[in-house]
């Protein structure tokens, strides 16, 4: 494992602290999208069916372990907490899950590289990543007052799909046979998905303001 | 092949 990757998953799982620390410690998933972390639990629950099949290390498996626990117990607080439910922006966060999922397994099964169970579900799992922030980036143009924790997760997420490129950057030049169009097309999609946050973010950072999306 | 050598990502 390079250092590019181990950078990335730890923005990641930074990211989901970040989150976590604002929902419990605050009490509030103002800002926040129920839509985004559902699909984002769909991704890690397709894609890591082969935790128990597929052992690569401790490192790995304990991690997947990690983000399928964190990212349920972020959608249980949005969803069923007596107290944060009521922070939910429930008439703001208005994407329709179907715009993406589906175009996600249309993709999936036209695209996979073998047709199993596992694969399928893997490759919907890349596809649907790419675009599964779309509905938190949607929501965050609609709220006023963006509040630190929210921008600096965003962030955080954005800087773990960055770094990953760069991972493979180097996976592409050090290893042989690391040939991996689907991930890195979508990848990089997902990428510059962020970047009009990027740039609205480091422009609040620069002029010491609050951050706000334009509409 | 495709694929394979990502599954050892997260």
């Amino acid at each position: 494992m390079n250092v590019f990757r181990l950078a990335g998953d730890m923005m990641h799982l930074l990211s989901i602290v970040v989150l976590l620390l604002k929902i419990t410690g605050i009490k509030s998933c103002r800002g926040i999208s129920l839509k985004t972390q559902e699909l984002y639990l769909l991704v890690f629950i397709t894609r890591y069916l082969d935790i128990f099949t597929n052992f690569v290390s401790l490192y790995n498996t304990v991690m997947k372990l990690v983000f399928l626990g964190t990212s349920s117990a972020i959608v249980y607080y949005m969803r069923y907490d007596r107290i944060i439910k009521l922070t939910y922006d429930k008439e703001q966060d208005t994407f329709k899950y179907l715009l993406l999922v589906a175009p996600s397994a249309v993709l999936a099964l036209a695209t996979s590289h073998v047709y199993t169970v596992l694969e399928v579900l893997w490759t919907f799992s890349i596809y649907l990543e790419a675009v599964a922030i779309m509905p938190q980036l949607v929501l965050l143009q609609r709220t006023q007052n963006i509040d630190n924790l929210t921008g600096n997760y965003v962030f955080l997420l954005g800087s773990y799909r960055g770094l990953y490129i760069l991972n493979w950057i180097y996976r592409f030049f050090t290893e042989k046979h690391y040939r991996q169009w689907l991930v890195w097309t979508c990848g990089v999609v997902q990428t510059i998905i962020y970047c009009d946050f990027f740039y609205y973010y480091f422009l609040s950072w620069q002029n010491n303001e609050k951050l706000a999306l334009p509409a | 092949g495709s694929g394979k050598a990502s599954k050892d990502e997260l």
